[in-house]
């Protein structure tokens, strides 16, 4: 959350049985969004790693009224930082997580 | 619970809760 103001958190344990993941994300710096935006609430969702893309979502949570145009980016922004942080962990411990 | 609420877009489903208090950087 430290450049986008975003906060993205496995929703559940990963346990590297499949591509789907449980993710939450919220609003940690107000201050740091452009547009209106629900503070003090989580969102959860799937993200299977092998269909999904984070634009893809964040596009989803704009049209959800979730979040406005001109933050998008930073929703999809982390996301990505997030996923790619699992898909590492999961590289290092393929014994599962 | 109450608090909690379901958001289907574009068969993608996003459920809604209160962060927890303990969650929340001071802004």
């Amino acid at each position: 959350a430290e450049d986008t103001g975003l906060r993205v958190e496995l929703a559940e344990e990963d346990d590297c049985s499949n591509s789907s993941l449980a993710l939450r994300l919220w609003v940690e710096d107000p201050k740091k969004l452009k547009g209106k935006h629900k503070d003090n609430e989580a969102i959860e969702f799937s993200f299977n790693l092998e269909t999904d893309t984070p634009e893809e979502v964040a596009f989803e949570m704009v049209k959800s009224g979730f979040f406005h145009e001109s933050d998008s980016k930073a929703v999809a922004k982390s996301i990505r930082d997030r996923v790619t942080l699992i898909k590492k962990t999961r590289e290092k411990k393929p014994a599962g997580c | 619970s109450s608090l909690t609420q379901v958001v289907h877009s574009a068969g993608r489903r996003f459920i809604v809760s209160p962060v927890p208090e303990s969650r929340l950087r001071e802004s």
